[in-house]
């Protein structure tokens, strides 16, 4: 049977690996993480600290309700606050080693999930998009 | 086999209904379709006309990159355009009767898909996190 193969599969085979992975340090002014993103292309990445340890992730919509005041945007404000004030450490991560059963749990909620090591260093991130790729490629063979 | 249940269900099954999915208007302007994508949460919605027929999908980044200047966010650019000046109308449609495998392909390269009828009208969303929940669902009957 197909489905036996979301459990064979690690995490670690479809993982996009964190050299591909755009990403902010936990410094930087959201003035920057915001250019990061708009520049990427993508709505949310992960945060790294100086020695590339994961703390988090940030995505658009956290900066943009930061700065979102009563009457407008308050786009001064990007340049006062930086990432570490309102990144997001609420976040599951998995080893290389999980199955992809446990990507497909996690990712239910997430559009991509962090893959750190057991020092906390950041590996990857496992995308919605690879397990869809494997789910489709497991239902031709 | 479950696999088989990807073709037996209907999109019009999982989909999100349009009363519950967040819009914006072709003719709003940028200010306000902002406004709706940071207090709704979504990076990006469907963009229907004045008779609920879909025209696109518009997002945080492209509605951003307009607005990215040499030296720095340009934000009262967004009070100046509409909606229908950067609307993307490149997207993928399906129709209610389509098979989840049909949503399942068109997953694999955006985050939801746009559900409309025969005359163009808006009938809701397919979304990845719903087909994720089937997948998990099949995995374990
Ligand atoms: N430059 C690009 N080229 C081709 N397709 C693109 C693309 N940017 C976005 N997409 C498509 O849009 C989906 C949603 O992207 P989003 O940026 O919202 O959400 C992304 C983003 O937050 C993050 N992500 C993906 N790749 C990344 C990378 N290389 N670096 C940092 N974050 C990444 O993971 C989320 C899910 O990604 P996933 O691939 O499943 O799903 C992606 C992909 O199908
Ligand atoms: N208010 C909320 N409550 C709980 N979880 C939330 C949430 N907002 C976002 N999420 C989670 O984050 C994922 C990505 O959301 P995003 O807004 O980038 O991307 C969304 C958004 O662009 C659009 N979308 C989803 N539901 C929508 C709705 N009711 N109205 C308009 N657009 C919607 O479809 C994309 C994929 O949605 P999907 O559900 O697969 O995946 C969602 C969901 O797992």
């Amino acid at each position: 049977i197909q489905d036996e193969k979301l459990t064979a599969i690690t995490v670690g085979e479809l993982m996009i690996p964190s050299e591909k992975v755009a990403h902010v340090q936990v410094n930087n002014p959201l003035e920057h993480a915001l250019l990061v993103l708009v520049k990427s292309g993508y709505s949310a990445v992960p945060v790294l600290d100086a020695s590339y340890k994961l703390v988090g992730t940030l995505g658009k919509t956290i900066i943009l309700n930061q700065i979102l005041g009563l009457e407008r945007f308050e786009f001064e404000k990007l340049s006062d606050m930086r990432v570490h004030e309102i990144v997001n450490t609420d976040i599951p991560c998995l080893s290389k080693e999980a199955s992809l059963l446990d990507g497909l749990h996690a990712l239910i909620n997430y559009p991509f999930i962090c893959v750190t090591d057991s020092d906390g260093y950041f590996d990857g991130i496992l995308t919605r998009r690879a397990i869809l790729k494997q789910v489709r490629k497991n239902f031709y063979t």
